[in-house]
């Protein structure tokens, strides 16, 4: 069995950075480099990766390009996935025109209450009242939702999002919402980025 | 001398979990528990931690809020950081009204070359013309700013903050920007939070 925080939290690590490193056009990286860029033990890299085959070579390392792809196929990206967003305002709308999205992502809808909004065009969406994001969710499958709401509403429209069969929310709002067991919340936090710049800062002013 | 990689990459990830266990108003953690929460060995959280003194108590395992406000202070966050933000649009403006960037950061100005922007009032801020961005950075000492323009622009706005004196960016634009030695660029991507979420939907699938 694969140990289920493997999987969790450290292969998306090795993702992100692998993502990089190919970006920058670097071929191969050694286990060691690998552990030193993300600060996991090279030790602990090789056996998680070595449960799902075997892509280091002797002496070269790992090929970018190739561990780049297996995770991506062990990791469900190498399908597409859909997602519906609600609450169309400033962030909501710096999202729906974000080009990052559409590697892995189809968004199938965007939602607001506001009626100012409702029937505008942002991007290629035209924002639906959010009575209608419950039919969309089930006539299309959708399994994700981004919710950029105020704080005020988030725990409303994450139930409404449950009851329609969603089963994983990316939660932008400041505050945690309650969930059923079946959905996942994860909450996004952009100070959490500028925090992380702060410490590598001081490290190397050190 | 501590390990280079452990603060910079694992600690961040003890500060973030502490974060939310203090949220959810959770007083001790065993390292047993706390690892399995980030996918860390727990003798490898303990080896980290024992860097800066003797947090945990045996059978006890660690306080969540003594050790988060240890941490704190380990990283540089029990101090406040000037910021500047260039890029006034839909991300730059949810940025600008974002709570959660007020616990640790003071946004010191926000810059855009718009016309239309210039001398508006987001949130509390007036925007300012770019060209006042450099003499706001000097006065003030800031030493971060978060990149919020689109594509094209990035690497001249990051030339303009390099040359004003600053030490960190946060880039949001999807594109890498070179800048010299003693400036730190982190390139965020709100994709990667809704990867974390499929990875974490799929393994619960199973
Ligand atoms: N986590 C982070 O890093 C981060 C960063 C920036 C903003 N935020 C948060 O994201 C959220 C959105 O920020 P913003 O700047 O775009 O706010 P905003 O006020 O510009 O947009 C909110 C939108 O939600 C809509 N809305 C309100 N109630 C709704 C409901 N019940 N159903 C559907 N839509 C509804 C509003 O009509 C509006 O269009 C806020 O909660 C903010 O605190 C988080
Ligand atoms: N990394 C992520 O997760 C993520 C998510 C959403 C958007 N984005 C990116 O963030 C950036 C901003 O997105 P947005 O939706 O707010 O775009 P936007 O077009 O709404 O805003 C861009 C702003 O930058 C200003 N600008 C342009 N050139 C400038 C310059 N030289 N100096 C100062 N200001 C300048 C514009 O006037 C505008 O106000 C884009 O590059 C977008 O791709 C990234």
């Amino acid at each position: 069995l694969i140990p289920k925080t493997a999987i969790r939290k450290r292969l998306p690590l090795y993702l992100r950075c692998l993502t990089y490193l190919h970006q920058m056009g670097i071929e191969n990286i050694s286990s060691q480099n690998f552990g030193e860029k993300i600060g996991i033990d090279p030790s602990q890299i090789r056996r998680d990766l070595s449960y799902f085959g075997d892509f280091g070579k002797q002496g070269v390392g790992y090929n970018v390009e190739n561990l780049l792809h297996e995770l991506k196929t062990i990791l469900g990206l190498n399908q597409r996935w859909k997602v519906v967003l609600v609450g169309v305002g400033n962030l909501g709308q710096a999202l729906v025109n974000y080009s990052g999205l559409q590697y892995n992502f189809d968004l199938m809808g965007v939602f607001d209450t506001d009626p100012e909004k409702i029937g505008s065009k942002v991007g290629d969406h035209e924002v639906q009242d959010i009575k209608k994001v419950s039919s969309t969710i089930q006539k299309n499958g959708v399994k994700l939702a981004i919710l950029a709401v105020p704080k005020a509403a988030a725990q409303e429209v994450g139930d409404i999002l449950a009851a329609s069969g969603i089963k994983g929310i990316l939660n932008f709002a400041p505050v945690s919402i309650r969930a059923p067991g079946n959905v996942i919340v994860h909450n996004a936090d952009l100070s959490f980025e500028l925090q992380n710049l702060v410490f590598s800062l001081i490290y190397s002013l050190k």
